[in-house]
């Protein structure tokens, strides 16, 4: 199963969700596969893997290597990983003229989405090519929305774009929910937002929502999943629910 | 003076800086100009001008009209805009092919940019085309951080493409400072950032630093600056003093 973690927002929590989800279901046995769509490559420092000149996303979307090759294994309970760096950012250009531009990423995917039981694509802010070919290989997405006023305005853009793309390229396409993030049950706004969105999308909201917690950003910068970090804070626990309920949501009943 | 309030990292607070320094300014009697160069439009809809079917940033730079008729001038003391709409993502795409394609705003506000004391471009989280014609376009750039992780991650990236820029297009580009933002002094990440922001970049910091607080967020859903929501807020205080301190760097002595 392929999820898309995409909100043209920025700063929401998509990268956070990628790495901590990731690592919550290799913790419940999930064989899972993280690629990192952002050439900011944030998903890839946080698992520490910038400084290796390791080839990534950029050869595996231009080159005709067997993708299987651009996968690192990590060590210890994590998930695997085919990083990015800046020559990413080149793609979106280079693959302009390209006949195929939406599906360069299926194909790249057909063999190697089989091996695991979750690939992961960490998307950048924007709905450019990169986020396009994203959507276009998922099953799913998951869309991180932080509780604040901007949360709401870009929302119904992109469930647009995501209804654009299944018409057109990709007919599995769903959503697998809304995910808050970053709450803070102690403020009126993450209320509102939350009261807003449980009006318009109640049936598409994740039941878990991830409070805001400073053990969830502090983890990163140390290189660790907030579960490896502080086990027992709220952080830890929202994302082990979370890993719960999209393996509940994403198995046939 | 063209100022970008710039960085590719989404969600550090480049739209909010962009409006309440935008007000601060006007409120200490300068003439100000914002334009929205980022098709999400959230600064538009925070000046509640979303609605509007007014031609704005996308046809500045499409269409030969003359900008000064693209400009809303704003009920009470706000600065005037050029809003933007969706349609401004098709831009990076269309005009790849046009021979002067990093210069088109610089042109398009030839004349616009001697009727302002501060023209503002509020920018996108990527470093597309968008992003290089607001930068060939600007005197001078700010840098909003957020004192978290992934701040310190894409500054040098952001520092090396202002340089291209530049070299090769606009040699009087320079950064007016790096304003840390949603700072929390209780968190010992907050502190860690700065003291390591301090230790690499201390004469680019500005002396402002804008704090982590509610009202900032709270105002922008009720369409207003933080100043005129809630004048006594950390907030209001520190983005007064941040327009304050923009006057002095940017006055010549
Ligand atoms: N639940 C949380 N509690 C506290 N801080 C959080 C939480 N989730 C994310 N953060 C912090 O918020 C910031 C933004 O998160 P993140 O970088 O994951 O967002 P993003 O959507 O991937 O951003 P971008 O749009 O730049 O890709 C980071 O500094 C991160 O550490
Ligand atoms: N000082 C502050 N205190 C509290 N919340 C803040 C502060 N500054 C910004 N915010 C909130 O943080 C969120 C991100 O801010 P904003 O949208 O301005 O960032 P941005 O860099 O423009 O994002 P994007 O990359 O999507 O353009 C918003 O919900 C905003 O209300
Ligand atoms: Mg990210
Ligand atoms: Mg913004």
């Amino acid at each position: 199963m392929v999820i898309s973690i995409i909100n043209q927002k920025g700063g929401v929590g998509k990268t956070t969700t990628a790495f901590n989800l990731g690592v919550a279901l290799v913790k419940l046995g999930k064989r899972v596969l993280l690629i990192d769509m952002d050439p900011q490559g944030n998903l890839t420092s946080a698992l520490g893997a910038e400084e290796e000149k390791q080839s990534g996303t950029y050869e595996l979307l231009s080159d005709d290597l067997d993708p299987q090759e651009l996968v690192m294994k990590l060590e210890g309970q994590l998930p695997d990983l085919i990083p990015a760096h800046m020559d990413l950012a080149g793609f979106e250009i280079e693959c302009l003229t390209l006949e195929n531009r939406e599906y360069v990423l299926d194909d790249k995917l057909q063999s190697l989405r089989f091996q695991y039981d979750y690939v992961i694509l960490d998307c950048s802010p924007s709905l450019g090519l990169l986020t396009i070919n994203a959507l276009v290989a998922s099953d799913d997405v998951i869309v991180p929305i932080q509780c604040e006023y901007f949360a709401l305005e870009g929302l119904s853009k992109l469930l647009e774009t995501m209804q654009v793309v299944k018409t057109n390229y990709n007919t599995r396409l769903s959503v697998l929910g809304l995910l808050l993030t970053m709450y803070d049950a102690r403020l009126a706004l993450s209320n509102q937002v939350y009261e807003e969105l449980k009006a318009h999308f109640d049936e598409m909201l994740f039941q878990t929502i991830i409070p805001r917690n400073v053990k969830v950003a502090e983890s990163v910068s140390f290189g660790l999943s907030v579960m490896d970090y502080d086990q027992s804070s709220k952080g830890a626990m929202a994302y082990s629910e979370l890993a719960n309920e999209v393996i509940l949501k994403s198995t046939p009943a």
